[in-house]
C-alpha cells in the first residue's frame, strides 16, 4: 500500500486500529488517531497486555507504561510505572501538551494525572488477583530474578545477594530460567 | 503492548504505545514502551516505527529508532524492520519481538523473531486501499 493515510498498530487488536482510523476519517489529528486508538486498547484491555486489570507485578499492582510522539516537532509525552490511572496514553499526551517534560513516573505521574483531571482509581481486578494469587502458590514462577538466594527458581524469597555464587552455579541457574511468552510488552 | 503509527494523509508522522508491562515484574520495573525510540519513534521527515515483546532486551537496541533511521536511508519498511531483528537476533538469539514499521508514502511493513510457539506476528493496517482495517500476518525471520 502506497496511498495515504496509514494506520498500523501491533496485533490483532481490530479495537483499536478502528478507533484510529474513524478519528482520522472525522478530521482528528494523527495525534488525535493514536491516543484514542491506543486509548480503546486500554478500555479493550486487549488480550490482557494492555490497560488496567493485567500483568500484575510481584506485589499485585497493575502499573501502566505508555508514550506518545509528535513526528512534526518530535515532542514526546510519556508516562511509566503509572498508578492507579487507567487511561495511560491519556495522561502521556497531557505531558506534552502542559509541560516542558517528556517522562513521568510512577505515584508522582499519578498526582500529576489527577491533576489533569484524570480519576484516581484502582487498576486491580478479580482477573489480575487471581493471576497473582496463582502465581503466589506455584513458588512465584516464573520471575525475573538471578543469582539470589534463596534460589529464585524454587521459591518466593525475600531475595538477597548471596556472599558468593560460582560460575558454575549461576550458569546452571540462568540455564534453568524459562521463556514465558505471556509476559511482554 | 498496543504500538500505532498513523501516517496522516500530509505524510505526518505520529506514534504511541500503551502496555501494562511484563507479568510478575519486579515492581518499579519498567519496559521499552514508554521510551522514545524504544516502544515508538515518529519523524515526519522519514517514517514511524513500534515495537512489542520482551521489553526488558528490546529497549537496550531503540529498536524503533533504529528502524525510521533505516528507513531515512532509504530501506523499505519492511526491510528495515527486518534489519532492527536481526540485530537484535545477534546478541539475544530467542528474544520474543516484533516490530512495525511505516514511511511517509505509505509504505508499511513488520517483522518478528522466530522462536518456538511465535513463527507468525499479527498487525492491524487500514489505508485508502482496504475497505476496513485489515488484519494482516507476516512470517518470522
Amino acid at each position: 500500500a502506497t496511498a495515504l493515510p496509514v494506520v498500523i498498530s501491533t496485533w490483532a487488536f481490530r479495537g483499536a486500529a478502528e478507533t484510529a482510523w474513524r478519528v482520522l476519517q472525522l478530521g482528528g489529528s494523527e495525534l488525535d488517531a493514536v491516543e484514542k486508538g491506543c486509548g480503546q486498547c486500554e478500555i479493550d484491555q486487549c488480550d490482557g497486555s494492555v490497560g488496567y486489570g493485567g500483568s500484575p507485578d510481584e506485589s499485585g499492582e497493575t502499573t501502566l507504561d505508555a508514550m506518545i510522539m509528535d513526528g512534526n516537532t518530535m515532542e514526546v509525552g510519556a508516562v511509566a510505572d503509572l498508578r492507579h490511572v487507567k487511561n495511560a496514553i491519556g495522561v502521556a499526551r497531557k505531558v506534552i501538551e502542559y509541560t516542558k517534560h517528556t517522562l513521568l513516573v510512577g505515584e508522582s505521574a499519578s498526582l500529576f494525572a489527577v491533576r489533569m483531571g484524570f480519576p484516581y482509581e484502582d487498576l486491580t481486578t478479580q482477573k489480575s488477583l487471581s493471576m497473582y494469587l496463582k502465581w503466589l502458590n506455584q513458588s512465584c514462577q516464573p520471575n525475573y530474578w538471578k543469582n539470589v538466594v534463596p534460589d529464585s527458581s524454587k521459591s518466593c524469597g525475600p531475595y538477597k545477594r548471596p556472599e558468593k555464587v560460582t560460575p558454575e552455579e549461576e550458569q546452571l541457574i540462568s540455564q534453568r530460567s524459562v521463556q514465558n511468552l505471556q509476559s511482554h510488552d | 503492548t498496543i504500538g500505532m503509527v498513523v501516517i496522516g494523509g500530509s505524510g505526518a508522522v505520529a506514534s504511541g504505545t500503551s502496555t501494562n508491562g511484563a507479568t510478575h515484574k519486579i515492581p518499579g520495573r519498567v519496559g521499552d514502551s514508554p521510551i522514545a525510540g524504544a516502544g515508538s519513534y515518529a519523524d515526519s521527515t522519514a517514517g514511524g516505527a513500534a515495537a512489542t515483546g520482551d521489553g526488558d532486551i528490546m529497549m537496550r537496541f531503540l529498536p524503533s529508532y533504529q528502524a525510521v533511521e533505516y528507513m531515512r536511508m532509504g530501506a523499505d519498511p519492511a526491510v528495515a524492520c527486518q534489519k532492527v531483528i536481526s540485530r537484535i537476533q545477534k546478541y539475544v538469539p530467542k528474544f520474543f519481538g516484533a516490530v512495525i514499521c511505516a514511511n511517509t508514502t505509505g509504505s508499511y511493513g513488520a517483522a518478528c523473531n522466530k522462536i518456538p510457539g511465535f513463527t507468525q506476528f499479527h498487525f492491524m493496517v487500514s489505508s485508502p486501499f482496504l475497505s476496513q482495517p485489515t488484519e494482516q500476518v507476516v512470517d518470522c525471520i
